[in-house]
């Protein structure tokens, strides 16, 4: 996965355990 | 993967319990309607419901077991087909009116302020009342919506290792479970053989309409985000860049 992937929002929201609805 | 192991009334019943809330805009939109202002709304709330639809693709039976890289292509592919297809459902119950939130519900006329949008908006309403025809049942509209998801990226990434093929296997099973899924919930409106295979085929061929709206509407927003007519931030613009760049 590149580097640009890594910064997405949508691929952090993804990667979180948490709820993205909490985190955002 | 889990997605053999449920039985389609199980994962129609996961597939319903991912849904959504009910997402309000929260802001008077200011009367008369105008381009800047409709385009606003538009997008806070588009906004909101991208990260609630980032909640409702974690809880797909399957989806998170998939690569991070086919989860985050099949969303940044499909997004706006599901905003679409969530605002058609919302609105299937009141002809002309396109309710893009309890409070914003846009007419045509209202709707027409935007530049380039009455296109659009007639589209949208043309296939909200073909779902009107066909009497869409909530557990329909699940699993059409799971179908979007699943079957929105059929690219492959340039460096096919092993995680990669075993995901696209995958989700290849996920979507014949989401179709087997449909097919239960056809069957329980009780109709013939015949009848039931053909409303397949009418809620399936409705999915390719909602492509096109899709592109459409990507472009239009392109368009906007362009001509510098609304600011876009954050996860939207991240989401509209992303299949701009796919597109091209």
């Amino acid at each position: 996965t590149s580097l640009k992937e890594k910064h997405k929002i949508l691929h952090r929201l993804l990667q979180n355990s948490s709820s993205p609805v909490d985190l955002a | 993967g889990v997605s053999i192991a449920l039985s389609p009334e199980e994962l129609i019943a996961r597939i319903m319990d991912a849904e959504p809330p009910e997402i309000f805009l929260m802001k008077d939109v200011k009367k008369p309607f105008t381009e800047a202002n409709v385009m606003m709304s538009l997008t806070n709330l588009a906004d909101k419901e991208l990260v609630h639809m980032i909640s409702w693709a974690k809880k797909i039976p399957g989806f998170v077991e998939l690569s991070l890289f086919d989860q985050v292509h099949l969303l940044e592919c499909c997004w706006l087909e599901v905003l679409m297809l969530g605002l058609m459902w919302r609105s299937v119950n009141h002809p002309g009116k396109l309710i893009f939130s309890p409070d914003l519900c846009l007419s045509r006329d209202e709707g027409s302020c935007v530049q380039g949008f009455v296109e659009i908006f007639d589209m949208l309403l043309a296939a909200t009342s073909r779902f009107r025809e066909l009497k869409l049942q909530r557990e329909e509209y699940a699993c059409l919506k799971a179908m979007i998801l699943l079957n929105s990226n059929m690219c492959l990434s340039s460096s096919e290792g092993g995680e990669e093929l075993q995901s696209r296997s995958k989700l290849l099973c996920l979507l014949d479970s989401v179709t087997d899924a449909l097919v239960w919930a056809i069957s329980k409106t009780g109709l013939s053989f015949q009848q039931r295979s053909t409303r397949l085929a009418h809620l399936l061929m409705l999915l390719s309409h909602i492509r096109h709206l899709s592109n459409k509407g990507m472009d239009h927003l392109h368009c906007m985000k362009m001509k510098k007519m609304v600011p876009l931030y954050d996860l939207l613009l991240e989401m509209l860049d992303a299949h701009i760049m796919h597109g091209s």
